[in-house]
């Protein structure tokens, strides 16, 4: 869901995609 | 573990970049706050990289952001 989606959340050792718009 | 400097993160790529300093300021943010560490850490790494790196050098000055970072996240899901 689109609330659940901000903010982004760090993982370690998982390869961090952010907030860009890829 | 070597240190994270503007040079060494300078060799990387930006996606790179941010991922090197999410790895190194988790483990801080986790001693802070441990159940929202995840969230914290991908909310500081929208700034900016300089800022980052001030932040792994100065524990006052991380603290300072994560509190921040917990009151608009709070804000947010009020």
């Amino acid at each position: 869901s689109s609330h659940a989606s901000w903010p982004p959340e760090f993982q370690p050792g998982v390869p961090w995609k952010g907030i860009q718009n890829i | 573990q070597e240190a994270l400097t503007a040079s060494v993160l300078a060799d990387a790529p930006p996606q790179e970049q941010k991922q090197m300093l999410g790895e190194r300021l988790f483990p801080l943010i986790q001693a802070m706050n441990p159940s929202l560490a995840g969230k914290i850490t991908g909310m500081l790494l929208e700034i900016d990289k300089s800022e980052l790196l001030h932040m792994l050098e100065s524990p006052e000055f991380l603290r300072s952001k994560v509190d921040e970072a917990v009151a608009v996240l709070w804000a947010y899901q009020a």
